[in-house]
């Protein structure tokens, strides 16, 4: 659903 | 410990209605619903980014009616000139997640 690395369930990164 | 949510009642009221305006689905609203809205504050969004990371409590990817009311606090206090703390202080926990 989000992209992969970082903050996976961040949508703003 | 017991202090007082610093978001009141009448924002609360304010903060839920927009809550419930953007469809949440079991009690939830995913980033996709509520990343517009945040955009619509015409922050920045690594403060935005920032924002989501101090509301969404338990890193879900969805934010409740609390998280969200964290979420809109932050943004209406980060319009007036206030910074975004790097962590969340104390006060601004919603009381259901202590």
């Amino acid at each position: 659903q989000y992209p992969a690395g970082g903050s996976s369930t961040n949508p703003f990164l | 410990i017991d202090i007082p949510w610093v978001v009141k009642p009448e924002e609360k009221m304010k903060f839920d209605s927009i809550f419930e305006s953007l469809g949440p689905v079991g009690g939830m609203l995913t980033g996709d619903k509520v990343k517009p809205v945040l955009l619509n504050s015409k922050l920045p969004v690594d403060i935005l980014g920032r924002v989501w990371e101090l509301s969404d409590l338990d890193r879900d990817g969805m934010l409740d009616k609390d998280e969200f009311s964290v979420a809109m606090y932050l943004v209406y206090r980060a319009l007036e000139g206030e910074p975004v703390p790097m962590s969340l202080p104390p006060p601004l926990v919603p009381p259901s997640k202590r």
